[in-house]
């Protein structure tokens, strides 16, 4: 899976 | 931001405050386990490791101190308050809950979307957080009857994953590069795992009886 930069969910 | 994940938030925020009503309106913290809330702060400061360093929204970082100090707030009232500390069902909420932080940090270092120290303490809390509601759980069977305020608690503490799982599958259709897999399938048993509950949950509210879970 594509790393996502940052956990824009709580 | 998406309606399915707004309202998990909320559904998760409710269950919240239901949880700090029971306790300060009572004054008691029957039926409520200790561990459950220790691993829900452990939950929370590991994931929001990020809090200071990357600014999603207002709503998020406001959201994840509420998260946080709440959590944070349980706990410390539990074991520190004079009054509530004497209803802690201490010898019914003995589920060896040490266990599940080390299988939890196990498979984060085996599973993580990258071997990077936010990202192995991300997958952790995301792991233990479909575990965390267990000693909870075990502790109501034991106990046998459910009290209301404690039964909305776990109804709407597993509803809002329920919301979350609507929000990735809303955001896996109308994006292109979006795969959770980790939160995905972590949420998914998380929400399995309050199925027993709920199912008893609707037999009582549809019966209009107190709930009883089977010994």
């Amino acid at each position: 899976s594509d790393n996502e930069e940052s956990h824009d969910e709580l | 931001m998406n309606i399915f994940r707004f309202a998990g938030d909320m559904t998760h925020l409710i269950s919240i405050l239901v949880l700090l009503l029971k306790i300060y309106a009572t004054k008691s913290c029957s039926g409520i386990s200790l561990k459950t809330q220790e691993l829900y702060a452990l939950v929370f400061l590991t994931r929001y490791l990020d809090l200071f360093t990357d600014f999603i929204s207002v709503y998020n970082t406001i959201m994840k101190l509420v998260f946080i100090a709440s959590s944070l707030a349980v706990v410390c009232c539990m074991r520190m308050h004079r009054v509530v500390r004497r209803s802690y069902d201490k010898d019914l909420d003995t589920f060896r809950h040490y266990f599940l932080i080390l299988a939890s940090f196990v498979l984060a270092l085996l599973v993580n979307e990258k071997f990077t120290f936010q990202e192995i303490f991300w997958a952790f809390s995301i792991y233990l957080e479909a575990l965390a509601i267990l000693p909870q759980l075990v502790l109501l069977q034991r106990s046998g009857n459910v009290d209301n305020l404690t039964g909305q608690y776990v109804f709407f503490l597993g509803a809002y994953r329920a919301f979350y799982i609507l929000n990735w599958i809303y955001r896996y259709f109308t994006e292109q590069h979006f795969s959770r897999w980790i939160a995905c399938v972590s949420g998914l048993v998380q929400t399995v795992l309050y199925a027993d509950f709920f199912y008893y949950y609707f037999i009582s509210w549809k019966n209009n009886a107190k709930m009883q879970l089977p010994a």
